[in-house]
């Protein structure tokens, strides 16, 4: 899993 | 981004309008729960404080923007302009019964336990119930304007696409976030079983009440 910090979903 | 979840957003929003032109055109507000636009309206507030923050795309900053105005714009015109049509005896659900577990939840699992992450998870929890009382009042009405049929399959069009973007960006990015996962398939299976139900009632009601 790729830890994307934030959050680039709607 | 990807199709699935750019074609998701569009009907998201789709669905916002549509439900915002309703009311407006039809100045009334009948059949729609006002707790659930209450609900939806702090599932955007909690989620969107990053608007702030962090900049991801001007698409992201854009959409986030549109969804909190018309959702603000449609509880301004349920709970203020409209309000005399607004339908209390059936917008009954105790929404107290899903943001306190909401918020136990989101206190217990996280990704990070920061105030943004902690509201970022507490608006993925709420809004996989959001629905709930707008469910709850068609289940007691018996039935649903056609309007409001086009509105909640759009927001089921929505997750669904969802569903399908998250498989796309496990298989093609190696990507997934399994808090967003499992509460928006709960989510849809919400709007399922809403579609059953909508369809068992309204088409049996619409039979009912088709000149003899």
């Amino acid at each position: 899993e790729i830890n994307t910090e934030e959050h680039d979903e709607l | 981004m990807n199709i699935f979840r750019l074609l998701g957003d569009i009907s998201h929003l789709l669905a916002i309008i549509i439900l915002l032109r309703k009311i407006w055109m039809s100045r009334s507000c009948a059949g729609i729960s006002g707790k659930s636009q209450l609900l939806f309206g702090l599932v955007y507030t909690t989620r969107y404080l990053d608007l702030i923050t962090s900049y991801i795309s001007l698409y992201n900053s854009v959409m986030k923007v549109v969804f909190l105005a018309a959702s603000y714009a449609t509880i301004y015109l349920m709970y203020v302009k409209f309000k005399a049509t607004y339908d209390h005896n059936h917008d009954t659900f105790r929404i107290e019964f899903l943001v306190v577990p909401a918020v136990a939840l989101a206190l217990l699992i996280n990704h990070d336990f920061q105030v943004v992450e902690i509201l970022w998870t507490f608006s993925i929890y709420l809004e996989s119930v959001a629905i709930l009382p707008q469910l709850f009042m068609v289940s007691k009405t018996g039935e649903a304007e056609s309007i409001t049929s086009h509105y909640l399959f759009a927001l089921g069009v929505y997750r669904g696409l969802y569903l399908l973007n998250w498989i796309y960006r496990f298989w093609a990015e190696d990507h997934y976030d399994l808090i967003a996962i499992v509460a928006g398939v709960v989510q849809t299976v919400l709007y399922c079983d809403f579609f059953y139900l909508y369809i068992t009632k309204v088409l049996r009601g619409k039979k009912l009440q088709l000149p003899a």
